[in-house]
């Protein structure tokens, strides 16, 4: 079965910083995203959960190069949000399957989920949209990551370059 | 200062679906996928955020309609994945904001976020791209939610239609 998917794309170039138990009400995303928008900090993906009891998670992954310069920048923060605990990891990449076809066949993040499970590789946070399923896993795996979706949607080209999805 | 935004879309027909304290292993996100991918359920947005001790919550966005039997088939996987509760809001809606700016333009997410908070709106999920910021809140508050984007980004054609992204 066939679906449409453009590409494979990697990234190791990221870095992954969360503020762990943040106080779950208005205005504190506002508060953590502007931090950094003040210090023109590009944020490449947000990702949000689920709430526990009153708190939640913010994950953001940036440039490792503005690793350092955002910690410090929310380590003021986080007072005010009252995040528990700021989780930095540099040594994390990004893996994305892009193409019309995630959205139409609900099989491609399965297909996606499932070739990295066979290569032992744990996915650590997920994003998807319509058009793109990206997939936060240990810089280290990210050859082998790239291999085996690679193989899963038969690709014959593969772009190893980051594409704005 | 102007953003390059297109629009900004809502959809109320949605619901969330989260599986609690899932194994955070390799396999699990692809036994939970799969096993809605073979009943056909399309999922509209997967998020995952950052595990606590061994375990992470795998929340998904799909159809309203979808929701009563997507729980019947998660009941039977939430065994083989240890998840510890199933959490089903169909009250949920999505908002997103869409455009090229996003990317560009570091202040997007913040004035997103500062909108719905201006407008006592929690940000119950969050999933952005590099096109798309996607927020989960409740359903109740969609209408407001697009009025205070469409004020925060000058917006004069509304979109309240769901469109691919
Ligand atoms: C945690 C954070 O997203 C909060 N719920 C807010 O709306 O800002
Ligand atoms: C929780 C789930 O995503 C798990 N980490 C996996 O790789 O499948």
């Amino acid at each position: 079965e066939k679906v449409a998917i453009t590409g494979v794309t990697g990234d190791a170039e990221i870095a992954r910083i969360a503020l762990m138990q943040v106080k779950d009400i208005p205005g504190v995303a506002a508060r953590i995203s502007k931090s950094l928008a003040d210090a023109n900090v590009h944020i490449q993906l947000i990702i949000q959960g689920i709430r526990h009891d009153q708190t939640n998670d913010f994950s953001l992954i940036i440039s490792q190069e503005d690793a350092q310069h955002s910690q410090d920048i929310l380590q003021r923060v986080s007072q005010e949000v009252k995040a528990q605990e700021i989780q930095v990891d540099t040594h994390v990449a990004r893996v994305s399957v892009i193409g019309s076809g995630v959205a139409s066949n609900p099989g491609v993040a399965a297909r996606m989920f499932q070739a990295l499970a066979d290569n032992e590789i744990n996915i650590q946070l997920i994003s998807s949209s319509e058009i793109r399923i990206a997939c936060i896993i240990q810089e280290d795996q990210l050859d082998s990551a790239i291999r085996a979706l690679h193989e899963a949607f038969d690709l014959s080209n593969l772009e190893r370059k980051t594409i704005s999805t």
